[in-house]
């Protein structure tokens, strides 16, 4: 592979929530929250190196504990943050604006990233639970931006060596928190620093696809926050790491440009919503109510 | 209590069309 080619995205996770994951959403509806609809923190441990053989990325499995600050995370294992929303009326569920509310959540992505780029990893859940049928309508999703100045207008393939990669993926082994990291000017790889990478040049992001050379969706809010922090980066290699094999490298062009919208108000193209079963961008149902 | 067909409808009354991938 060294042509030139268009840089393609999967999504970056998909969900599982299990029967314990809905059985504590009801006990926390029925005994703590009852009328509060208000955010409720997630977590999640994300296991990169035992992916089904069979999955594009790596699955996004939810459990009572995903409701634990404190969850007991596993070695390799990476968290993730995220939040659900569940709502009291289901109509309340069906009207709210879902592209705005998951433009919302791309914000604060955004934000989190600008402080610490390993930030801009995070998901949410809106849902409704019908306690008398047991029925729970969600719906899961993974804020993923895109700014116009971090388009990319070219990118090539770029050799990159098993023993470049296995150090890499060395160091994210030993750095669970981080997504992104770099080199330094010794060759040394090292947390993210925008002075540093604006000279030499190397970005390398942790992956959740397995897709052969298609990087996940949040490559995009890497190369994002990579923009705003570095506006003359207009070349770079890009090291996409996967714990798993199949980790690849690309020589990645950004598009020119001039003018950047204000950091509290980015112009920026947000996906991320997971499509249900049937392969549509809508909710799922779950029906529980025979157990 | 929404019967079966009035859930297909509802999930697909709020399907999102022009999602940016």
């Amino acid at each position: 592979m060294s042509s030139e080619k268009v840089l393609n995205y999967t999504a970056p996770f998909k969900s599982f929530l299990d029967t314990s994951f809905f059985q504590e959403l009801s006990r926390l509806k029925l005994d703590v929250l009852k009328l509060d609809s208000t955010f409720q923190p997630l977590v999640v441990n994300l296991d990169l190196r035992n992916i089904p053989k069979s999955a594009d990325q790596v699955p996004l499995f939810l459990t009572s504990r995903g409701f634990e600050e404190n969850n007991n995370r596993s070695d390799n294992e990476v968290p993730v943050r995220g939040k659900i929303l569940n709502f009291n009326v289901l109509d309340d569920f069906r009207k709210l604006d879902k592209q705005h509310f998951l433009r919302q959540r791309a914000l604060e992505c955004w934000e989190d990233g600008l402080r610490d780029i390993n930030n801009c990893v995070s998901f949410a859940i809106i849902s409704f639970a019908d306690l008398k049928k047991y029925r729970f309508y969600y719906w899961l999703g993974v804020p993923c931006f895109q700014r116009p100045s971090s388009t990319v207008v070219h990118v090539r393939s770029e050799p990159s060596s098993a023993y470049i990669c296995t150090k890499y993926q060395d160091w994210f082994d030993a750095n669970y928190s981080k997504w992104v990291c770099i080199l330094n000017e010794n060759e040394d790889i090292v947390n993210y620093d925008k002075h540093i990478i604006g000279k030499t040049k190397v970005l390398a992001v942790r992956d959740t696809s397995t897709v052969e050379n298609v990087p996940s969706a949040l490559t995009k809010n890497f190369l994002s926050v990579l923009r705003h922090d570095v506006p003359d980066l207009t070349d770079f290699k890009l090291l996409i790491i996967r714990q798993k094999g199949g980790s690849f490298a690309l020589k990645v062009t950004f598009v020119s440009s001039d003018s950047q919208s204000s950091p509290s108000n980015p112009d920026m193209k947000v996906s991320g919503w997971e499509k249900n079963m049937q392969g549509k961008l809508a909710p799922r149902v779950v029906d529980l109510g025979s157990l | 209590d929404l019967p079966i067909d009035d859930i297909d409808e509802l999930i697909q009354d709020m399907e999102i069309k022009d999602d940016y991938e």
